[in-house]
């Protein structure tokens, strides 16, 4: 689980 | 108490009957959310005019194509690439809900 907090968030893209 | 089940990932079609495929996804390698998942669905879409893809949905396949372990921007291509394709009139989602 920690590992996933340190990741950093996703950009979102309009298809 | 019994083990929750889990969810099955389905195939769904969308039939290219609108200018825009209409859905905003979120994730990719690399980051919170490893496989892209639907955010949005804008009405007038090919996608909202489907109406089995749902907002929270994760996206697995596209037209037949893994996204696992690819980047937000390379998953994004993907589909927007199979949505411009006159290849085929429709696209095959492989999703699954947020289990």
């Amino acid at each position: 689980r920690e590992k996933r907090l340190t990741l950093p968030p996703s950009e979102i893209t309009l298809l | 108490s019994s083990p929750a089940p889990v969810p099955t990932p389905n195939v769904v079609r969308v039939v290219k009957n609108a200018n825009t495929l209409g859905i905003a996804i979120e994730g990719g390698a690399n980051t919170r959310q490893p496989l892209p998942r639907i955010v949005t669905i804008q009405k007038g879409g090919s996608a909202h005019n489907c109406g089995q893809l749902k907002v929270g949905q994760i996206i697995l396949e596209v037209n037949g194509i893994s996204l696992r372990g690819r980047e937000h921007k390379d998953a994004a291509k993907i589909i927007a690439e199979a949505f411009k394709t006159k290849e085929k009139d429709h696209i095959d989602f492989l999703v699954v809900d947020p289990g």
